[in-house]
Formats: C-alpha cells, structure tokens, sequence
C-alpha cells in the first residue's frame, strides 16, 4: 500500500 | 505605500482561478522585486509558489516590504468583478488592514474600486532546495488537464512513468486500467504543441489525482506545462505567467510505507 506523505517531510522549515 | 499596475489585468484573474480551489487564504509578500506568494493547502501534502516580478507589471511601486494576508475566495470575488481586458491595480498603505483593488476598462470611462480587509496570517514558510530533476517534461497544459481528467475516473492514483522515449501516465481502479502514453515530437509547426523530455535517469512515481486536478485549474495561465520528476522527491507542475513569472505546485510522491 503506497501513503501519501506530507510536503512538509521533504522541505525545511524557513 | 505599495501599487501594482498590470495592463493584462487578466493574468491577474487567471492566478486566482489556479489557486482559490487549493488555497482559502495565503499571505502575497510585496518587496520592490515583485510578489510572492507561498502557501501550503489544508492537508499540507501540496505546496504551491507564485511568482510576479515587478518588471513584469506596468507600474510598481513598494516603498517597504510588507505581507498581505488575504481570504483568497473574498479575492476571487471581487477579481471577477474585473473585465478581461481591465487594467487591475492592487493599492495599499504600509501597515494598512486593507487593500484596493482597482478596475479601469481600456477607455477609461469605467473605473471601479474595491476594498478588501486584509487578514493577519501566520504561515509556514518551506525552503525549496535548488534541484537537478532526473527528468523534466514539457507538454501542452491542455494535453495534461485531458489526461489527469480521463484518469481520475480509473483510480485515485496516476503513475506518472517518463523513459527516454516517452512518458506514460496510469491509473487503475475498479472498472479497470488506463494508460495513455505520448511521445516526444519529431518535430511540430507549433511549439506550445510540443512533447518534449529532458532525462538524466528513467523515473516513476505516484501522485494524487485529486491534487493534480486541483493544479490543471492553471491551465488558463500558459499554453505549456512543465513537469520535473526525481525519484522519491516532490513533483514540480510549473506554468508561466505571461513573460512577469509563474505559478509552481509541488505534490509529495506516494511512497510504499
């Protein structure tokens, strides 16, 4: 089963 | 004091119809480089960045920088109350609570002005790495819009899978499978019909077509659309704003947990 992830995992926080 | 005269008011227009169904309020940071826009939907799996250089407008004036949080469906309201071929200009003081939007027909002999609260937002800013997309495709927007609609009645997934001599586009579901592939162009009289592929390395990955959906509401904007891929990284959908900037989506993969 493939999750959606979070775009938040993949770009820092400014 | 900040304004910003744009002869094309249109484009105006059509950023707000590529937002309003994927953003309800997003802050417009005005510097004397131009407007920015950088905001994240609801479940944070997109992000979305718009860029309009200052050049790009007829007149631009930003005297210091400053943040405008609006209510991006109160925007859209009153943008459509603007004719295509209006002039739009976008006024406000520093550190007012609210901002003017300004509509003058061609002639003149109409000028209609609106006043819209300002919100006060406190946004998530994202860094955007600098990155080397193992690939990027070029492919008319309205080609895109067609595809992702086809496919979205087969599943809520496209694989979206490019190779040196194409890329193909799947969705499978209940009723069955789906797959459209397109070719590079040999060769075209018309460059916005153009299918055209930069590969380093083959690539294939998974997205949502409810956000994908969500992002072809941009296809008024430019008559091509440009997908960069890497693998397990996010999806790029870039469409130009005139020669003034552009609006870019960015989708998470999904990946095997």
């Amino acid at each position: 089963e493939q999750a959606q992830k979070p775009i938040t995992q993949f770009f820092s926080q400014q | 004091m900040f304004e910003a005269r744009l002869v094309q008011g249109n484009l105006l227009k059509k950023v707000l119809e590529s937002l309003k169904d994927l953003l309800t309020e997003a802050s417009w940071d005005c510097a004397d480089t131009g407007i920015q826009l950088q905001a994240m939907d609801n479940s944070h799996v997109s992000l979305v960045s718009v860029q309009l250089r200052a050049d790009g407008f007829d007149k631009f004036r930003c005297d210091r920088q400053l943040s405008m949080g609006m209510n991006l469906t109160s925007m859209s309201k009153i943008l459509r109350c603007a004719a295509n071929d209006d002039i739009i200009t976008i006024k406000a003081q520093d550190q007012a609570d609210n901002v003017t939007f300004v509509f003058e027909s061609p002639n003149q002999e109409k000028v209609a002005d609106y006043e819209m609260k300002l919100m006060n937002l406190d946004q998530e800013h994202l860094g955007i790495p600098e990155t080397d997309y193992a690939a990027v495709i070029k492919l008319p927007a309205a080609e895109f819009q067609r595809i992702i609609k086809d496919l979205s009645q087969f599943g809520e997934s496209v694989v979206i899978s490019c190779t040196k001599e194409g890329v193909k586009f799947s969705a499978a579901g209940d009723i069955g499978v789906g797959n459209i592939k397109l070719a590079q162009t040999a060769s075209v009289d018309k460059e916005e019909e153009a299918v055209t592929i930069e590969m380093q390395e083959p690539v294939t990955l998974t997205f949502a077509c409810r956000y994908l959906n969500m992002f072809t509401k941009a296809t008024c904007l430019a008559p091509q659309v440009t997908l960069s891929m890497s693998p397990e990284v996010p999806l790029v959908v870039e469409y130009k704003i005139g020669d003034m900037g552009h609006v870019r989506y960015y989708l998470a993969p999904k990946i095997e947990d």
